[in-house]
């Protein structure tokens, strides 16, 4: 199993509709500092089903909607979509293909699909589940974040390998 | 419960001395549980001894080797239990060009069986890669998406540190 | 005392817009007392708006802008009581090309009021510099110190590269 | 006022007596991963009269003595001098040339010296009180550290601010 593209419009300074496809094997992202690179692994992360808006960097969810720059006023609300291969049915779905939706209006409303079937946002955290996909310190390391399993205490080291076994 | 737990940590403790050899070329490593008549809630304790030097509390050790020893511990787990995919951003920024090279051979190896998004600013990992993306702001505040060739990139970066 | 760290925060606040804008070419940015009627308690708030963005939290700005804001507001507080000499381990480590030119450049001016000890990966930093000590370890486990040049060091640690 | 040079034996990973001269300007310090740079850093601190093992990344102070490796064994002892021109008389002694030397024994027992006079740690604290030297976010930055500023409570950012007042 693996990624197929990343779909973003209005996610944090990703104001315009942006896709990016990955190969199976290494995709790098590089560019200048503040040019957008750790949003696209917010923005992964947050499509995921991540509900802590402090893992994306902000003080709260609204944050992640493209808030306006010099030259642009804000936007009403963000829409991320993951595609996975799921040929080796990776991911308990009768789907080779499966895409995760997740959109979020400034009201705080919030949608949820699975290749475009409305569901809520328990059915994606379910999907992913023991899979290990969209951990942090396991299948994603966050920017500055690589010491923190060496830092913490050895009892918080336990999260890794309990998800190991 | 606790003896998967014992399992599976028996299991990446395995990993992890072979990985932290190879990738600091030498030394040794290993994994100790704090408590291990208390599976449950034990913890578990990082013992790191790079190439030549003797084994010694994890915080004298310098930041290139703490990321590394951090990045050996997650392939050992890998190893035992793949993920489909791993984004890591800037995993390589404290690393020298030795243990750099180490790094993009061990991806590479990887990525045989794990799919890899990785966010970087050196040019050995880029060159380690198989597909480049560019990040840029053209437009104040707002990303754009540029494909971008390794040699573009690097005349361009140089051009800007020349230009200015 | 009170009146003191007002007119020392007033001067420092000064100073900062001016260095945060030069460092990023361009933005603003202010420093605010979080209770001004306190003097003695109050916390100072940083505000940090780069070049053709909006005014944001400190946590939504990026690694490198972070660490630039950081050297801004250190800049800031050497103009205003400068300081003998000044050691910065490694403070380049998350900085662009571009950046690390004004950086670099910054240096260079400060440099004749106040000492510099920079330790550095980063070819650029190196440029900059009057002088630069190697440090290894020839012998397991114990540094030396050796004297290098630059381009020596850019042929070793390519050949490093290569050669493994 | 500036460094001249600094001195080190049996500090960290410096086993062999080691001197660094330094320049007015910049001087840079290069070299691999675990080379020992950054203990160069912690040799300043520490003889300025860093009292904290923590912030020298020990758990004692008597991890700064050289411990041993593979090829060499322990010391018994380690000492460091920093030797500052001070011929703007920035530092409020009677000489041009200030030299500052730190000793300490596995037993936990320490000496201080300027210019070759045994003197008290506190004597040597007290030279350089408020002069900014050796203070963490101000004169010196470890490495990982830069963040700390920001990433602190703005309560904790009045040090530096009043420092300078
Ligand atoms: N909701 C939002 N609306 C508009 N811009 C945003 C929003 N959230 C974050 N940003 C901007 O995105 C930029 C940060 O991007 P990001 O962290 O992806 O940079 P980066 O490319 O990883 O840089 P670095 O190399 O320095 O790590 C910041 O300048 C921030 O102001
Ligand atoms: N008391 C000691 N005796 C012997 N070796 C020590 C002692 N204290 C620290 N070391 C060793 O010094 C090395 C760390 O050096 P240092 O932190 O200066 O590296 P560095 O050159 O800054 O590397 P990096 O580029 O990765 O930051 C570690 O390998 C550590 O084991
Ligand atoms: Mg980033
Ligand atoms: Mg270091």
């Amino acid at each position: 199993m693996h990624l197929k593209r990343l779909e973003m419009i209005g996610f944090k300074s990703f104001a315009d509709r942006t896709e990016l496809g990955f190969v199976p094997g290494i995709t790098a992202v590089v560019g200048p500092n503040g040019s957008g690179k750790s949003n696209v692994t917010d923005g992964i992360r947050w499509v995921l089903g991540e509900q802590s808006a402090k893992s994306l960097r902000g003080s709260k969810m609204e944050d992640v909607i493209f808030n306006g720059s010099e030259s642009r006023k804000p936007v009403g609300y963000c829409e991320v979509s993951l595609t996975l291969d799921n040929t080796d049915q990776h991911l308990k779905l009768d789907y080779s293909e499966v895409r995760i939706t997740r959109r979020v209006y400034r009201s705080g409303e919030g949608q949820y699909f699975i290749n475009n079937q409305p569901c809520r946002l328990k059915d994606i955290t379910e999907l992913f589940m023991d899979t290990g996909i969209g951990k942090e310190a396991y299948s994603m390391i966050g920017q500055g974040r690589i010491d923190d399993i060496l830092s913490g205490k050895s009892e918080d080291r336990r999260a890794i390998f309990e998800e190991v076994a | 419960m606790a003896r998967r737990f014992a399992e599976g940590f028996e299991a990446i403790r395995h990993e992890f001395s072979d990985v932290f050899t190879e990738m600091f070329g030498g030394g040794e490593a290993d994994l100790r549980l704090t408590d291990p008549d208390n599976l449950l809630e034990t913890g578990i304790e990082i013992i790191a001894q790079p190439p030549g030097k003797k084994p010694q509390h994890l915080n004298l050790l310098s930041g290139g080797e703490r990321a590394l020893t951090a990045i050996a511990l997650l392939f050992a787990v890998l190893r035992i239990k793949p993920v489909p995919f791993c984004v890591l951003d800037e995993v390589d920024a404290a690393l020298d060009e030795a243990n750099l090279t180490r790094l993009t051979r061990f991806l590479r190896e990887f990525s045989k069986k794990t799919q890899f998004i990785i966010i970087t600013h050196r040019k050995q990992t880029m060159e380690g890669a198989d597909v480049m993306y560019g990040i840029t702001m053209e437009e104040s505040g707002v990303s754009k998406l540029v494909s971008v060739k390794l040699e573009d990139y690097e005349q361009k970066t140089a051009s800007v540190a020349a230009g200015e």
